[in-house]
């Protein structure tokens, strides 16, 4: 079976799977002032499981839109005009959707699996670990 | 009522792996 070092090294996805890969990763992110991304990450999928019907859906998918792309922040930075504006519209007219983060999703976990992902499994952080 | 930071936060936690 595979352990879980080996798994960190499979995908972005079995590392952020495992608690103290996700974890590690954090700590990689924190020093690289890039951990905005992976709690954007994590947060799409949160509101992926809320109920449409609790009015607290609504309520996260502002605060949400606000925190991360309503913002300079650099999930903002990395996500295409067109789903920043889709995702704005749908705030707008409070029309919420379990699938509305997903694009903006796919989006941010692409760009992680490009750069700060590679980094992190060749990072001192990850060595030390190993 | 919580804030909605505190209703972010709880949205994120919850997606996080739970321990092995």
């Amino acid at each position: 079976p595979d352990s879980p070092l080996a798994r960190w090294t499979k995908s972005l996805h079995s590392l952020l799977g495992d608690q103290d890969g996700a974890h590690l990763f954090r700590t990689f992110l924190e020093r690289e002032k890039c951990v905005d991304t992976l709690d954007f990450w994590f947060a799409c999928n949160g509101f992926r499981q809320m109920d449409l019907k609790d009015t607290k859906t609504l309520r996260v998918a502002k605060a949400i839109y606000k925190r991360y792309i309503d913002t300079s922040s650099i999930v903002a930075k990395q996500l295409k005009p067109a789903t920043k504006t889709f995702i704005r519209d749908n705030i707008k007219k409070q029309q919420i959707d379990s699938a509305m983060f997903d694009q903006a999703q796919t989006e941010i976990q692409t760009s992680m699996e490009e750069s700060p992902y590679q980094m992190f499994l060749t990072s001192d952080i990850y060595l030390e670990y190993v | 009522m919580d804030s909605e930071d505190d209703l972010l936060q709880k949205c994120i936690t919850s997606a996080m792996p739970k321990q092995r």
